[in-house]
C-alpha cells in the first residue's frame, strides 16, 4: 500500500511542477514561471500526515496554498487536478467553469494552456466559460438560452472561420 | 477529436430532441445562469455511464424532463464517439419506466449491452470512467483550493 | 431556546423573501422575481431536523436549493446571507468577489440592488470585483496593483465626476 | 457615508505607508490576482478588533509586511470613521513585539485603550463586530450555496 502510495506521490508533483510552470508562465517576456511542489509531512509514515502544498506565484515568495489569494489559489487548485491524471490517455478533457475566480491574466495563460494542450497532447476541449476573453478564441461556440417555458435552447457558431484576433493570439502565442 | 455530436431527448431541461454539435477541438458553451449549460455536462457523463446519484444529487426521476410525460418517458441521451481509428459509434442511455420504476438501459449503435459490458466497451475506446480524470465540475476548483493537508494524501491515494 | 429560535426564524424568512425578489427582480418589463422561501423541516422540533430552502427563480419552476444552477444558487446563498442580519443598523458592508458565478444580467440586477441600498438604507458599499461591468458604476474605484518587489500599491480614481453609461443606467434605474 | 480612510502600514503586502480612499459611497476595489485586495479588508476587520485566527487563519506575526522589522515592527492600521453625527473618529491597532511575543494594541484619537473598552466604543458607534454581518468575505457565497438543511438550521441558531 505504502509504495503504491508513493509511487502515485512521485509521479503526481512531478506532473503538478510541470503543469503549474506551464499555467503560470507569464505572457511577456522574461517569461518568469511559478512553482509548485508537494511534500510528505512525515515520508516515514504518510498516510498519518498530510501532503504540504507549497506554492511560489511567479515573482513572488514561498507559501503554503491556504496563505495565497483566491485566484492564486484557484490556479494552484486546477494545476493539482489535471496532476492527478496526466494526459497520456486522455481523448477529451470537460471543464466547467473552471475561471470564475481568474483575472484576465490567468484567462489569457488558461487558454494558452489549453490551445497548447489540443496541439501536443491531441486532447479535444468542451470548456464552459461565462468569460468572454476566453471563449472569444475557441473554435466553435455552442450558445445556451432558454426559451420562455424556460426549456434550453442550443445554437451553434463555428468561430475558426473567422480573422483571428491578432493582439490576444500574439500574446498566447508562446 | 473524439466526441462528434451529442443527441439529446427529454433530458433535464432539453424538451424534445436536440442535437449539438458537431463539437470541434476546441468548443466553449456558453450562456446565462441557469440556461442549461452544465445540464449538457450532466448529458454527457450520464450516457457515459455515471450513477444518477453522481449527477448532482440525482435520482433518475430528476433526469427526465419535467414536462415529459411520466409514466412512459422515452428519454435518452446518444454520444457520437469517433475513435482514434476514425471509427464511429452511437454510444446510448435511455431512461424508461417498468412497473412504476425508473430503468436505464445502454445501447451502442443500436444494440443493446448491460451496463457492464458497455464499460468495457467503453474502456476499449480508451474512455475510462472510473478514472474521472475527464471532467473538471462547477465549483470543483473552488472547494480543491480549500484542501487541508491530509485531505491531500487522501486524494493521492485515491489515484494509487 | 425555541422561542428565540423560531423569532428569528420568522424574522430572517421575511427578509430572505424580500431580499431574493429584489435581487432577481427582471431588469426588462414585466419585471416578474424570484421567490425564495424558508420552511421548518420539523416545526414542533426545529432542532432535530433541518431549514428547507425552496427558490423559485424569475419565470422557473419551484425546487430546492441544491437543484438550481451554479449561478442561480449564488444568488440564493446570497440573499440568505443578507437576510440574516437586515439592515437596520448597518453602516457599511464590504463584499468580497461575490459576483464570481454570475452571468451579465445577475451582475447588473446586483447592481441594481447596491445602488437602491445605498439611497434606501444610507449604506456605504466596498465592493472587491473583478466585473467591470459592476465596478464601471461605482462612484469611486481604488485600483491596487502589484510592484515588481510583489508589495502592494492603490490608486485611487473617482468615477462619479464622469458622464454616466447612458445605456447601463436606463437599465438599472427600475 | 461611515468609512472615510485607511492608512496601514507594513501590513501584509503592504510594504511602508499607504493612506487608502478617501471612501464614498459606493466604491470599488479592483486589480488583478494577488495584488492585495483582499488584504485591504484584512485591514478593515483587523483594526476592528478580529482575532489574527480569525484572519485567513493568520497568526500576528503572518499580518506584519515580510519585509519589515522583524525584531521591532511597527505595523497598524489606522480607520477614519464619521458616525452619524458627522464627528470624525481615528480607530487604531497596531502589532508591536514586546518580550520576543508578537502583540497588538488598540487606540481611538491616539488614546490608547484595552480591547475591551475598545469593542465598547465601537458598539457605541454602531459597528457591532460580533454580528459579523458587515462582510462577506471571499468564497463565503459559494461555501453557502452548497449548505445542508441542518447546516441552516445551525446558522439560524447562531444568529438568534
Ligand atoms: N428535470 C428537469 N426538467 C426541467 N428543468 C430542469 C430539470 N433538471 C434541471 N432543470 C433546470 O435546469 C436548470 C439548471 O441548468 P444548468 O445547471 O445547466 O445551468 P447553467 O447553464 O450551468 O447555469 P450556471 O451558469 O448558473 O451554472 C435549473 O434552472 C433547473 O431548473
Ligand atoms: N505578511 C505578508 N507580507 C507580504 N506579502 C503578503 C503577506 N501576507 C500576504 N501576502 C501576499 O498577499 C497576496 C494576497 O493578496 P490578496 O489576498 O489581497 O489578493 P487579491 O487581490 O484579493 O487577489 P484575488 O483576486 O486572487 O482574490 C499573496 O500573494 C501573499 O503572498
Ligand atoms: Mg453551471
Ligand atoms: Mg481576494
Amino acid at each position: 500500500r505504502k509504495s503504491l502510495f508513493l509511487k502515485a506521490f512521485k509521479r503526481i508533483s512531478k506532473n503538478l511542477t510541470v503543469i503549474y510552470a506551464e499555467l503560470t508562465k507569464e505572457l511577456e517576456p522574461p517569461y518568469h514561471r511559478g512553482s509548485a511542489h508537494l511534500s510528505l509531512e512525515d515520508p516515514m509514515n504518510p498516510f498519518n500526515a498530510g501532503v504540504k502544498f507549497s506554492v511560489i506565484p511567479p515573482n513572488k515568495r514561498f507559501q503554503e496554498i491556504d496563505q495565497l489569494s483566491g485566484g492564486e489559489k484557484s490556479v494552484a487548485a486546477l494545476a493539482f487536478t489535471f496532476s492527478l491524471q496526466g494526459f497520456k490517455s486522455t481523448p477529451f478533457l470537460i471543464l466547467d467553469e473552471i475561471d470564475a475566480a481568474f483575472d484576465t491574466e490567468n484567462v489569457l495563460k488558461l487558454l494558452r494552456w489549453v490551445r497548447n494542450k489540443t496541439k501536443v497532447n491531441a486532447i479535444q476541449f468542451i470548456v464552459i466559460s461565462l468569460k468572454e476573453i476566453f471563449f472569444a478564441h475557441s473554435d466553435l461556440l455552442i450558445g445556451i438560452c432558454r426559451n420562455t417555458d424556460s426549456t434550453s435552447q442550443s445554437l451553434t457558431l463555428a468561430l475558426d472561420q473567422l480573422p483571428p484576433d491578432e493582439a490576444s493570439e500574439k500574446l498566447i502565442a508562446n | 477529436m473524439r466526441i462528434e455530436n451529442l443527441e439529446i431527448k427529454d433530458f433535464k431541461s432539453y424538451s424534445g430532441v436536440h442535437t449539438i454539435g458537431p463539437f470541434k477541438t476546441f468548443s466553449c458553451v456558453i450562456g446565462p445562469n441557469g440556461s442549461g449549460k452544465s445540464n449538457l455536462l450532466d448529458a454527457i457523463i450520464f450516457v457515459l455511464g455515471y450513477k444518477a446519484t453522481a449527477i448532482r444529487g440525482s435520482k433518475l426521476q430528476d433526469l427526465v424532463y419535467i414536462g415529459a410525460d411520466i409514466v412512459n418517458p422515452k428519454t435518452y441521451v446518444k454520444l457520437h464517439f469517433r475513435d482514434q481509428h476514425n471509427k464511429l459509434y452511437v454510444l446510448g442511455r435511455n431512461i424508461t419506466v417498468k412497473n412504476k420504476r425508473f430503468e436505464s438501459s445502454y445501447t451502442i449503435d443500436s444494440k443493446e449491452l448491460s451496463a457492464q459490458e458497455f464499460q468495457k466497451q467503453l474502456l476499449e475506446l480508451g474512455i475510462n470512467i472510473a478514472s474521472k480524470s475527464f471532467f473538471i465540475f462547477q465549483g470543483d476548483v473552488e472547494n480543491h483550493a480549500n484542501r487541508h493537508p491530509k485531505e491531500i494524501t487522501h486524494e493521492i491515494e485515491v489515484v494509487s
